[in-house]
């Protein structure tokens, strides 16, 4: 519904963003 | 009818108040359950954290917007709270989806993600009330040459508030709008634009945590893989 270019694969998320893999 | 700027800030208004009617001003018994199921539980922090936070936004939102809109703060507040919990649980849920694991003890636990988490909440509130606009705000005005102004609430205002690290609100951007796949476009669009800032100017002022990685990347031997600045 929007043309925002999501960057993230998908081995990755909020948990690895904030270092708490 | 046709489509007026005031009937479509009218109706983003309404869809968002309607989309957070079911959920609460506390956590939900899911988000509470993800709370319970960490190694420390960080319930307590969390709602200790969120009335630290009311204080400085209510004050500096009075301050920007006028001492008579303290309550259009603590509206616009309550909203972003509700709008927190909403996409944390979101958030969770679709981590723990791809994890495969419930313990979140350390995200949970980490108050810069939390910090960063009810600041995008709160930028998409006052982006919605048309509150945080780049076209008139102060970022323009100092980037312009101006004097900072201390009439509006543009972004990135919010992370004076909370004193927080751009380069921090950053990482929540895209996980933010994953977990809420009813924003509208503009709204959207709007986050995107926050994301661009940061990304071309704000994470790269003195002081901004983004050195101090690029210096541990370098010290662990990755900088052989880097390209040249030129390049």
């Amino acid at each position: 519904s929007h043309d925002y270019h999501f960057g993230l694969e998908d081995h990755e998320g909020i948990s690895e963003l904030f270092d708490c893999d | 009818p046709p489509q007026t700027p005031i009937r479509a800030a009218m109706t983003s208004i309404q869809q968002l108040r309607g989309e957070l009617i079911s959920t609460g001003d506390q956590p939900s018994a899911i988000l509470d359950t993800y709370f319970k199921n960490c190694t420390v539980d960080p319930t307590q922090d969390v709602l200790k954290r969120l009335e630290t936070l009311e204080q400085a936004f209510s004050q500096r939102f009075g301050q920007a917007v006028g001492p008579r809109c303290v309550v259009l703060g603590k509206q616009r507040f309550t909203l972003g709270v509700r709008l927190y919990y909403k996409v944390m649980e979101a958030m969770l849920k679709s981590e723990e989806k791809r994890l495969s694991v419930q313990n979140f003890s350390k995200l949970l636990n980490d108050s810069t993600f939390h910090t960063s988490l009810l600041a995008c909440s709160l930028e998409v509130v006052m982006a919605t009330y048309g509150e945080s606009s780049f076209k008139t705000g102060g970022y323009i005005q100092e980037v312009a040459g101006g004097d900072p102004t201390e009439t509006d609430v543009c972004f990135p205002w919010i992370l004076d508030v909370f004193n927080l690290a751009a380069f921090d609100f950053y990482k929540v951007i895209e996980s933010f709008i994953k977990a809420d796949p009813t924003m509208s476009k503009d709204i959207v669009k709007h986050l995107e634009t926050c994301e661009n800032l940061i990304m071309e100017r704000i994470a790269w002022r003195r002081g901004s945590p983004l050195f101090e990685l690029l210096k541990q990347e370098h010290e662990g031997g990755a900088a052989e893989q880097l390209e040249t600045p030129a390049s």
